[in-house]
């Protein structure tokens, strides 16, 4: 199912 | 020392229901705040630059631990029109809130106690969006509040001239129509938790606009302009099928 999409792989920490 | 006065102190009301507490991080060019809300849905970004402050006064870096939910309460029974002064000496350890309601005079002092916050750290990269909208921010809540009455989630089509949200749930659907004058390199459709749209719309009283950057694959951003800064909301796109 769609689900949401956590933003931790997109800001975190590099 | 740090000392640094506030007009705006609605802005706290717009992230409480975000962030519990958070990291202010005080510098000589401003106050920046930065932080993820408990389902990593949501990520709040608010740059505050020391020329939106009267005064303004930080001579060192300072992290001050502050939670969201006191300052929500104190800034509330103040009122809208108060503005808020933070202060800080060399102790860390705690910090002075000063509330002064400008229409009565009066003034409120309480000394708190700074958090000590695990906060994740988080880099923000640049993004080129598909399309960068700005529309009324009055007109963008009353949307999303407006369609989060009956329906869970939107669906924003934006094409040359029109933005369309658009809902559906199990009662039937719905849609909300604006014109808008701004630049895109494409269509676009994409869809958003009603619930945190109408959480980021509780900054509508900072700006009379707010700007949608959007693109399918990357977080969708929700910014507000405020006097000498900004307060950004960032959202996570949908995965998988």
């Amino acid at each position: 199912p769609a689900g949401q999409g956590s933003l931790l792989s997109y800001f975190g920490q590099k | 020392l740090f000392h640094a006065r506030f007009e705006q102190a609605g802005l706290v009301d717009a992230i409480k229901d975000l962030i519990q507490d958070s990291d202010f991080h005080c510098r000589d060019s401003g106050i920046a705040l930065r932080n993820m809300d408990n389902s990593q849905v949501a990520v709040v970004v608010i740059l505050l630059e020391a020329g939106g402050f009267l005064p303004y006064h930080c001579d060192r870096r300072l992290n001050l631990g502050i939670s969201l939910t006191s300052l929500t309460k104190i800034v509330h029974y103040a009122g809208d029109e108060a503005t808020l002064a933070l202060k800080a000496n060399d102790n860390p350890d705690t910090f002075n809130l000063v509330l002064e309601c400008l229409q009565t005079g009066c003034i409120i002092k309480y000394d708190i106690k700074s958090r000590d916050i695990d906060q994740e750290h988080l880099e923000i990269p640049k993004t080129d969006y598909a399309a960068t909208i700005t529309i009324p921010s009055a007109e963008f809540q009353r949307i999303c509040r407006n369609l989060s009455q009956l329906l869970e989630s939107v669906a924003n089509e934006a094409s040359e001239e029109r933005i369309k949200f658009s809902s559906s749930g199990d009662i039937g659907s719905g849609s909300a129509t604006l014109r808008h004058n701004s630049d895109l390199t494409g269509p676009i459709a994409l869809t958003i938790s009603l619930k945190y749209l109408v959480n980021f719309s509780k900054a509508t009283a900072l700006s009379y606009s707010v700007t949608l950057s959007l693109s399918s694959e990357v977080p969708q951003l929700v910014e507000y302009k405020v006097e000498s800064g900004f307060a950004r909301f960032y959202f996570a796109p949908q995965i998988g099928e």
